[in-house]
């Protein structure tokens, strides 16, 4: 990535090209490219670092501090869903989301809602392990809704402060599975009418264009209040976020950062926009 | 969509007028775009562009009466050869057991895949065996354990700390119960990690795998490249798996690991259940990623 302090075609096309690859797609990247030529129009860009302040200012347009927090304070217990692709990191940032919530002195309970995958559970309970939290499960259970039921259930006899609940991976052109998230969701509000408090999307920090058609299915099928994008410890951007908060105005809460307990950041964009020039 | 646009673009000729570099370039930037945005990536588009203008110009586009659909049938052609040469079948050469290594970045579909391999020669009428070698993942032995039970296939594993003796250890059992292929499933990793990807390259060295296959979820975008390109550098693979293409991702990550690695896609996984696995048909393909 060209840093020199003219701003030169070669360097607004290596700039686009460096947008694009961090996976912003065409849209969000024709946006931040207009926003760029426009400053430099305006002789606002003498080097390097004036780009990445005019980035910055830019993503502060479109991420906000603000919708940034969980207020797992205001109401107890705190629901949050974690739901997303196969494979996307669900099941592992549920993990650090116990761990961070029960160092903040919280009483978390794990429900561990994906009764179909071979070995979900087993992965499930070693976290709680880790985590030192509670886990509720089922291994009988095939319908993941009455499993969720009774957790959550068990989650308010207990007087839990935070109940956190993994589903199955699934694909968002699945109806099927789409209807039965849904029907969780609607099967949660029996027990608790204002639940769940965040619905959590999980994204592999490698998902190209396809992340930004997922928000939108898993949007359609329960509200969604925030993501997570996971494996940015890679080299991959997950700039679709960007595209998703521009398009649907969902904003990332949580960055995933690795396999360890601890590898998980709140979402920051300026770290995020140094960590993608880095 | 890509058709309708290059239809658009050249309609205003209909049989008459000539065709213009203006034309040209302006397809070539619709054909990039939607490249682009079905997540190939950006500077293997750029090569492809090169690749179809080169041809386009060539090809007496002019002469054509639909010169839209010409193009579309130039880029259909030259993305079925980009992704389609090479052997596509795993090689059963050398002696017995046949080994095929799994290799891939973290979640990818690996244990999946392996599970959905071994039951897939077994219908071949292969006598397959899996090697549990993650050692990293909460539960993976037991996932692949509990597959091994589905499809009533058997699955090598044992408590250590080491993949390395683990893998050979598995390859030891393979011999004495003369299975006559081993697949052994790998931890995900990052391929910017150098203590796993010595893993594997450990791995490799010792156990000598025919196949080394790099498993990729088919909804990667630009990344795909890196990923890719790396593991091909450091093991030289011999083949590519693309899962989850029954999602709805146009799949240019396949074009984009295909370009990068020069290596035959063998497979991809269409589904969660075991039998969910196809062998891979670029011409298929090629329509998927044109959308
Ligand atoms: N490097 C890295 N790996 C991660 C991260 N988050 C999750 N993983 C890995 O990604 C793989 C999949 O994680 P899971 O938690 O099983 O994903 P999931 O969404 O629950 O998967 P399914 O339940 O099968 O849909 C595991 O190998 C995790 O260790 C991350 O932030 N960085
Ligand atoms: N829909 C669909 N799901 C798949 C496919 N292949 C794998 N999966 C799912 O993707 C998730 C991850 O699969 P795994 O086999 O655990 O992936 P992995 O590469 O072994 O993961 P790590 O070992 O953590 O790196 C699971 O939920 C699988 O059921 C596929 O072709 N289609
Ligand atoms: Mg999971
Ligand atoms: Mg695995």
């Amino acid at each position: 990535f060209g840093r020199e302090s003219k701003v030169s075609d070669d360097f607004l096309d290596e700039l686009e090209a460096f947008l694009f690859q961090s996976d912003l797609g065409t849209d969000s990247t024709d946006r931040l490219m207009e926003a760029i030529i426009a400053a430099s129009r305006k002789k606002k860009i003498q080097n390097y670092e004036d780009v990445v302040k005019i980035l910055n200012s830019e993503l502060g347009k479109i991420f906000f501090k603000d919708e940034l927090e969980i207020p797992i304070e205001k109401t107890s217990p705190f629901v949050i869903m974690v739901i997303g692709v196969n494979g996307a990191g669900k099941t592992t940032t549920i993990g650090k989301l116990a761990y961070r919530y029960r160092k903040e002195g919280k009483k978390v309970l794990i429900v561990a809602g994906d009764t179909y995958r071979a070995a979900a559970v087993e992965q499930l309970e070693k976290w709680a392990e880790r985590a030192a939290v509670e886990i509720f499960k089922n291994a009988a259970a095939k319908n993941p809704s009455g499993l969720i039921f009774d957790g959550i259930q068990s989650g308010l006899a207990k007087k839990m402060d935070l109940i956190i609940v993994d589903t199955a991976g699934r694909l968002h052109n699945r109806t099927q599975l789409m209807d039965e998230l849904t029907k969780i969701d609607r099967t949660i509000k029996k027990l608790i009418p204002d639940a769940p408090h965040e619905a959590l999307l999980v994204l592999d920090g490698t998902v190209g264009q396809n992340g930004l058609v997922q928000a939108q299915e898993f949007q359609k099928a329960v509200p969604i209040t925030g993501l997570v994008i996971t494996k940015l410890d890679g080299t991959a951007k997950g700039g679709i976020v960007i595209a998703i908060k521009e398009k649907l105005n969902i904003p990332v809460k949580f960055i995933g950062l690795g396999e360890k307990i601890e590898d998980l950041k709140a979402f920051d964009p300026e770290l995020y926009l140094r960590g993608m020039f880095a | 969509q890509l058709r309708d646009n290059l239809d658009g673009i050249f309609k205003s000729l209909r049989g008459q007028g000539k065709i213009t570099d203006k034309h040209i370039a302006d397809a070539m930037r619709d054909i990039r775009r939607s490249l682009l945005e079905a997540d190939v990536n950006y500077t293997v588009a750029k090569d492809f562009i090169a690749s179809i203008r080169e041809k386009a110009l060539g090809a007496q586009v002019i002469r054509s009466i639909t010169p839209g659909q010409q193009i579309i049938k130039i880029i259909h052609e030259q993305m079925i050869e980009l992704l389609g040469e090479g052997n596509a079948a795993i090689d059963f050469g050398g002696l017995p057991p046949v080994i095929i290594m799994v290799a891939g970045l973290q979640g990818s579909g690996k244990t999946t895949f392996v599970a959905k391999l071994a039951q897939y020669l077994k219908n071949q009428g292969k006598r397959p065996m899996m090697v549990a070698a993650d050692i990293y993942r909460p539960a993976a032995i037991d996932q692949l354990i509990a597959l091994g039970k589905q499809i009533a296939l058997p699955v090598y594993s044992e408590n250590s700390n080491n993949a390395v003796a683990i893998c050979r250890n598995g390859l030891k059992s393979a011999r004495e119960s003369q299975a006559n292929v081993l697949i052994l499933d790998t931890a995900g990793r990052l391929h910017i990690d150098e203590n796993m990807m010595n893993e594997l390259k450990q791995i490799k060295s010792e156990i000598k795998p025919r196949e080394i296959l790099f498993v990729a979820d088919g909804m990667t975008g630009q990344d795909a490249v890196n990923a890719a390109g790396a593991f091909e550098n450091e093991l030289q693979l011999t083949g590519i798996v693309l899962t989850k293409m029954d999602g709805d991702t146009r799949g240019g990550a396949a074009l984009s690991i295909r370009a990068v690695t020069g290596k035959p896609i063998k497979f991809i996984g269409t589904g969660e259940k075991m039998s969910d696995l196809e062998p891979f048909f670029p011409d298929r393909f090629a329509s998927r990623i044109l959308g």
